[in-house]
């Protein structure tokens, strides 16, 4: 080990253990993380010292390692989580971080867990999740989420794509009626899924009811080509996230029975009745729990580059700004401290408000259940800014982290680029920034005016009535 | 409300700002309304506002919980670690504080002298989190698999890791590319 990072541990003047242990949500949360680090990254199939790396890759030979990897990595982690509660994987605390030490960018499977499984379970009925979900979790069958369009995608009563129920064959149509009603963006759906939730116009009885989920198969199970009426391919390079096979979808009358619109809130019968879903906002519960997961991503990213940065900046030395003594080390510049130091406080700030959302998050949903809906608009409001601002400052704290790096900082190898491109990234992907600051905005407004009246108010917002005394 | 210089009164100030732009960008979307606008043009006028207002209160949220979980983290730890945690969570506040200065002279009570102390309590901050500077990314127990870092290793081999990547290019497998005989050397023959 450098002599630099020796003294500098020496110099530590508390128990790291005892930080590890704390960061982790305990002890247990350590060692069942090193455990599945232990298992994966000494699994054969990864990490071959003699492997080209992966930037030396062609764009197809990068996507192809990066399924075989996800592959063997899902085979060990499924073993790994058949020990454990399976909604456990799904906290915060407990995501498989160890993912980067086998797929340097991104996996091709992230939609599947983190979008498609998701919404079966947040908006399917029960006969629905006991036929789909045991499939997906088994990967037997492998999905994503096609949302956004190539005109379309923050607007979601422009998308185009259409679902007409057809009540003579009890199934509906789904068509993409022009090049802009192409599904556009998820991650997975070119070549690596078979299935995918495909949100959609309702059309039944000659009405529109609006965009719903409906599960649909695009490829053949078997031969994995893709189904007749079914348009589907990759869109191509990206500033990062290269290997997260992002696709496009169109769809030529494509036909699905009526049993696969997800029906858990509203619901099409046979004659083609729609029946209104008790809140519509229900439906929105898939996007809000992906908001709240990348404030805890976003907080792990800046965990790596800070410490690529922080030992980085022991390590090096530069300049002499007293004569005649030795080059000291960058770390001990105060504007390095500067650049530094606020970015690893960020990434324990953000974690900790992670957590204290995942824990709101699960509160409100636990009361939905109950058919209690008087947290989800304050929920919705605070998950939509706090994924907006943290995944902004996150990105604006790596570019600084990378620049603390010199010119080290921008070779592929020190690994800040990719980050960089994945933070970068979560700024705009389930919810561009300027768009859900104007959602928070919407909720502002309502409880400004709600306070100038002297309501009682919501708990986030509380703090408006102590200032909105003088407009009362 | 009397300006105090401490994280309680820095979370204040953040509310504060909240307050006051929540309001300016509520007031601007009825003045744009009253001028006999729909709602929808006056909220597309006002939508600078609007987006200043929402980062304002996010910032709000963000500084009274994560302070809140930080002391809570730290009253359970030893008291060696106990003020690292602090020493954080009241760098984040201070930084965020200097960086919205203008904003807290808007709409606080903050003086320019307060804030030539935030300033050196700030650098303060900075020399006291040094020594850890290390343990505390330690701590994040990220193993090198997972850095995939040449310059952020464990053992710190910085330059050896440098170089032996940079061994790996493909263009390094022959001392002479073939694009030398195929078109440099044409060139430098003409």
């Amino acid at each position: 080990v450098c002599g630099d990072l020796v003294k500098e541990r020496k110099k530590c003047s508390f128990d790291v253990q005892e930080l590890v242990h704390l960061i982790d949500g305990g002890e247990r949360g350590t060692k069942e993380r090193r455990e599945v680090e232990n298992l994966v990254l000494s699994a054969e199939g990864f990490n071959n010292k003699d492997e080209v790396p992966e930037e030396y890759l062609s764009h197809k030979e990068r996507y192809e390692n990066a399924i075989r990897k996800a592959c063997i990595l899902y085979e060990i982690l499924k073993k790994y989580a058949e020990k454990h509660d399976t909604m456990d994987a799904f906290k915060p605390s407990n995501k498989y971080r160890v993912t980067f030490g086998v797929v340097k960018d991104i996996s091709p499977f992230m939609l599947h867990m983190g979008m498609f499984v998701p919404t079966i379970l947040n908006q399917s009925d029960p006969d629905q999740m006991s036929e789909w979900l045991p499939k997906a979790m088994s990967m037997g069958i492998i999905g994503t989420y096609a949302q956004t369009e190539l005109g379309h995608g923050t607007f979601l009563r422009g998308l185009e794509t259409t679902a007409t129920y057809d009540p003579s064959t009890e199934e509906f149509v789904i068509h993409s009626p022009s090049l802009t009603a192409y599904k556009w963006w998820p991650g997975g759906l070119a070549h690596t899924a078979n299935h995918c939730i495909v949100v959609a116009q309702l059309y039944t009885k000659g009405e529109c009811y609006g965009v719903h989920p409906f599960f649909v198969q695009i490829r053949d199970t078997e031969t994995h080509m893709p189904l007749p009426g079914v348009k589907v391919g990759e869109i191509g390079p990206k500033m990062g996230f290269q290997t997260a096979n992002n696709g496009f979808l169109g769809f030529e009358h494509f036909r699905i029975p009526r049993r696969n619109m997800l029906m858990k809130n509203a619901q099409v019968l046979k004659d083609g009745t729609y029946i209104k879903s008790k809140n519509e906002k229900l439906t929105y519960g898939t996007m809000v729990f992906v908001r709240v997961l990348i404030v805890t991503d976003v907080a792990y990213e800046l965990a790596r580059a800070g410490t690529i940065a922080v030992r980085y900046s022991a390590v090096r030395h530069q300049s002499q700004p007293k004569p005649g003594e030795p080059e000291p080390q960058i770390l001990d510049y105060v504007t390095q401290q500067h650049k530094l130091f606020i970015g690893v406080a960020t990434s324990h700030i953000f974690r900790v408000t992670g957590y204290w959302l995942w824990d709101s998050y699960s509160k409100v949903i636990k009361d939905v259940g109950k058919g209690n809906m008087d947290q989800l608009p304050e929920l919705h409001a605070i998950a939509c800014c706090l994924k907006a601002v943290c995944s902004r400052d996150a990105a604006a704290r790596i570019e600084e982290f990378r620049l603390a790096c010199g010119g080290h900082g921008y070779m592929a190898s020190s690994n800040l680029p990719i980050i960089n491109g994945i933070v970068t990234a979560t700024i705009t992907y389930e919810g561009e920034y300027t768009v859900l600051m104007l959602q928070t905005a919407r909720f502002l407004v309502k409880a400004w005016k709600q306070a100038t009246m002297g309501n009682a108010m919501t708990p986030t917002v509380s703090y408006l009535v102590k200032f909105s005394k003088n407009d009362r | 409300v009397a300006w105090e210089n401490t994280p309680s009164g820095i979370i204040s100030g953040f509310e504060a700002i909240a307050a006051g732009k929540t309001k300016a960008a509520y007031e601007s979307l009825h003045n744009y309304e009253k001028t006999g606008m729909d709602y929808e043009d006056a909220w597309n006028n006002a939508s600078v506002q609007l987006v200043n207002a929402s980062e304002a209160h996010c910032r709000a949220i963000i500084t009274s919980v994560s302070w809140q979980e930080m002391v809570r983290h730290a009253t359970n730890s030893s008291p060696n670690l106990a003020p690292v945690l602090l020493q954080m969570a009241e760098l984040y506040l201070i930084y965020w504080a200097l960086e919205k200065r203008g904003d807290l002279l808007m709409y606080s009570t903050i003086t320019r002298e307060d804030i030539a102390k935030l300033q050196v309590r700030y650098e303060e901050l900075l020399a006291l989190l040094r020594p850890n500077a290390v343990g505390i990314v330690d701590a994040f127990d990220i193993r090198d698999e997972i850095l995939n870092s040449t310059l952020g290793a464990y053992d710190g081999r910085v330059y050896e890791r440098l170089m032996e990547e940079a061994l790996k290019s493909p263009l390094n497998a022959e001392p002479v590319n073939q694009s030398f005989h195929k078109y440099l050397k044409p060139l430098m023959m003409k």
